[in-house]
């Protein structure tokens, strides 16, 4: 890795950022989160945080602009350049811009955003190039890559904390136990291919993938997933799980089994759990679910029982009218009974038995079929 | 055929001309880069060039080096100021 000359850094941890415009070619939904993305990999890895801000000053300003845009940088059209970003500092220092002659995608038929956002977001955080190909600061877009297996490399981890140092650790964050669970007959083998889930959830950054005692937590940092037991986190939950999701906003993980749910924080199970499933707007005739997923950018999340789903609405602490529905009906493609799933880049990814599907959600479509057990490195 | 070979070099010679200044910090008022030459300041970047971006060192314009040159890429210089 590199630095830039002077080796410009930000002086403080807590950074805004704003968007000033949006490319056609997204929902601005989709802007926003392949942005929030982005910031989330270098959050990940320093003490830096970020907070978006839609007026007046800010640290880091995004841009979407063609050929001449007022710096002296004027992008070339289609191809070659697809965006550049400045170092640390004050006024035009720390944005990014991207070519608007490019066709932004969340996938990689054209030029995938979330990629090209985190490598320009290096540069606002005062990296420049690295020489290993394998290294997100590597400065040619790699168009093979697999986004399900993003992960910044130990070159660019190494980069950048070189500049902020490692991220701290916080009170509530659950310390991994000293070791990993040492596998052994009783223990599942994450690269068995007839591995299935219990449940799955997304816990600060990190996925959860539960089974039977134990869970593997994946970082995006790291290549090889951590494996333990359920009980060394939260001794009172229940082992088996039916399934859980991330109220990302309340930084709760909601964990499900049978006709009961918990709500945990970090390693604290929160007082006044576990609730009957019941309260949440389920009939009577529902005994347990199979799957749950929360939408950060709707802010709903979606429960999967049998062939059906409800869709339950978190702002409004309520169940939506005019549920169920059939799974078939709005996720063509997704066979039910789903085991576990989870939302991660704006894709849905549906895990049934040894199968894992992801699931654009805007273009109501599959768009690859994988292993379930094509998270932990295998 | 000898006139697009002609066109073909001339356009390399540009490609690299202007990369080179872009990204790897060649003065721009360096003479133009003359393929048959083994030795100079555009030779020596093709060579830093090559090195950073992991390909063969070579010094010369070879496929490789040319098929990099045309993959997009971010508009941070990869050295220099």
């Amino acid at each position: 890795f590199t630095t830039f000359p002077g080796m410009p850094k930000w002086r403080k941890t807590h950074l805004t950022y704003r968007i000033m415009n949006y490319t056609l070619d997204l929902p601005r939904d989709a802007v926003d989160s392949a942005i929030e993305e982005a910031l989330n990999v270098w959050k990940e890895v320093t003490p830096l945080t970020f907070s978006r801000t839609d007026e007046g000053e800010a640290d880091i300003k995004i841009s979407f602009a063609v050929r001449d845009h007022g710096d002296f940088n004027p992008f070339d059209g289609p191809g070659n350049v697809l965006g550049h970003a400045y170092p640390p500092g004050s006024g035009i220092n720390g944005d990014a811009h991207f070519d608007d002659d490019e066709l932004w995608t969340r996938d990689t038929s054209g030029t995938n955003l979330f990629l090209v956002a985190a490598h320009e977001l290096g540069h606002s955080l005062g990296l420049f190039h690295s020489a290993d190909p394998r290294a997100l600061m590597y400065p040619v877009y790699n168009t093979l890559i697999d986004l399900a297996r993003f992960r910044l490399s130990q070159d660019d981890v190494n980069g950048i904390q070189s500049l902020y140092g490692p991220p701290p650790v916080s009170p509530d964050d659950p310390v991994a136990p000293t070791e990993s669970v040492p596998s052994g007959p009783e223990t599942p083998a994450a690269c068995d291919p007839t591995l299935s889930f219990d449940a799955i959830s997304t816990l600060r950054g990190e996925i959860l993938f539960f089974k039977d005692r134990h869970f593997w937590r994946k970082s995006l940092r790291t290549l090889e997933p951590g494996f333990f037991l359920i009980s060394s986190f939260w001794p009172s939950l229940p082992s088996g799980l039916d399934a859980a999701y991330e109220e990302i906003s309340k930084d709760i993980v909601f964990i499900f089994k049978g006709d009961q749910f918990w709500a945990i924080r970090g390693t604290e199970v929160q007082a006044g759990y576990p609730k009957g499933i019941h309260t949440l707007g389920f009939p009577a005739t529902v005994g347990k679910i199979d799957a749950a997923l929360f939408d950060k950018e709707k802010k709903k999340t979606y429960f999967f029982v049998g062939d059906k789903y409800w869709r339950f609405d978190e702002k409004r602490q309520s169940m939506e009218p005019g549920f169920p529905k059939e799974i078939a009906e709005d996720f063509p493609g997704v066979d039910p009974k789903v085991d576990a799933a989870f939302e991660m880049f704006g894709f849905y990814y549906f895990f049934s038995g040894s199968s894992q599907l992801e699931f654009d959600p805007n273009a109501r479509q599959v768009t690859h079929a994988l292993k379930s057990r094509s998270w932990l490195n295998c | 055929y000898p006139v697009d070979r002609a066109a073909e070099d001339e356009d390399s010679m540009e490609l690299v001309q202007q990369y080179l200044e872009n990204y790897y910090n060649l003065a721009k008022d360096t003479k133009p880069f003359v393929r048959r030459r083994d030795g100079g300041p555009v030779v020596e970047k093709i060579r830093e060039m090559q090195k950073f971006l992991g390909l063969a060192v070579t010094g010369k314009l070879d496929s490789d080096t040319l098929d990099m040159m045309r993959k997009p890429r971010c508009g941070v210089p990869d050295v220099g100021d």
